[in-house]
């Protein structure tokens, strides 16, 4: 028997529509210390790597580990069925052919439930090593959402330029250029909107903005976001989800033919 | 020009 409940689906309904530019489908491993998900999208470009802590869940209960494959597409619409303050509870029985959604609203008047089929996936995963970043940036989510919109509209890609000083994002294309340059912050009094630098060496990296502008769909989820860099490996793009876990985006490089 | 790459040049599949 598997159960998880959040008091507020909210915060599922953010994870799905984090996740759902880049997935069609993907493995839910679910275990006793919570729920993870690692899938690549089609093209191989970039990862997505989602912890939900059974600690963070108001109820958790998990007999056996269960390895759940989930269209991405449907769960997306059946967590779009839910209020944001109804309950959700995920159920399903050990070896699994479908799992079920319970919405239950807060004056428990109305209760909902949803089945989706499972789906049988290979699952494939990548060791992803532990890497000592050259650049660590924690800036406010919503600022890294708006220059990614913004400098898209020059090109098709960005280039992140990391140094002691400040973070300078930079796009070029046919119709000119933009760029934009963060300059850590002396002292903010309000944390959110902080820029910190952790740099030991500098890095210059240059991304699709097309990943990047999936990656930014996270941003309802926590008002900062972490971007960890080092010189010719994947960026590490790292929402924190509540008290509950995260939701990594690691992003393949562009480099120099 | 530069050319995309894709994480499995970097990273292992286990």
């Amino acid at each position: 028997m598997f159960e998880a409940r959040l008091a507020q689906s909210a915060i599922l309904k953010k994870v799905l529509e984090a996740v759902k530019d880049l997935l069609t489908e993907a493995t839910f491993e679910c275990s006793d210390s919570g729920i993870q998900v690692q899938a690549m999208d089609n093209a191989h470009v970039s990862l997505v790597s989602l912890n939900l802590r059974s600690d963070g869940f108001d109820k958790y209960r998990c007999d056996r580990n269960l390895s759940m494959g989930m269209n991405i597409g449907t769960m997306t619409k059946i967590l779009r069925c839910a209020s944001s303050e109804d309950t959700v509870t995920l159920r399903a029985v050990d070896s699994p052919d479908n799992i079920i959604f319970i919405f239950e609203s807060q004056n428990k008047e109305k209760l909902a439930e949803y089945e989706m089929k499972l789906i049988n996936m290979d699952l494939e995963h990548l060791g992803i090593p532990e890497t000592m970043y050259s650049c660590v940036v924690k800036m406010p989510s919503q600022e890294f959402a708006r220059i990614c919109r913004d400098l898209s509209q020059f090109g098709e890609a960005i280039t992140i330029a990391c140094s002691k000083e400040g973070i300078k994002f930079s796009a070029a294309g046919d119709y000119g250029n933009a760029n934009v340059k963060l300059a850590q912050t002396a002292d903010s009094d309000k944390e959110e909107e902080a820029v910190l630098i952790d740099m030991q060496e500098p890095v210059k990296l240059t991304f699709a903005c097309r990943y990047l502008n999936s990656f930014v769909k996270a941003t309802p989820l926590c008002a900062q976001v972490k971007l960890s860099m080092s010189s010719d490996v994947p960026l590490v793009c790292e929402y924190q989800i509540g008290e509950i876990g995260h939701i990594r985006y690691y992003l393949a490089p562009k480099i120099d033919d | 020009k530069k050319k995309q790459t894709t994480l499995t040049n970097f990273f292992k599949k286990s």
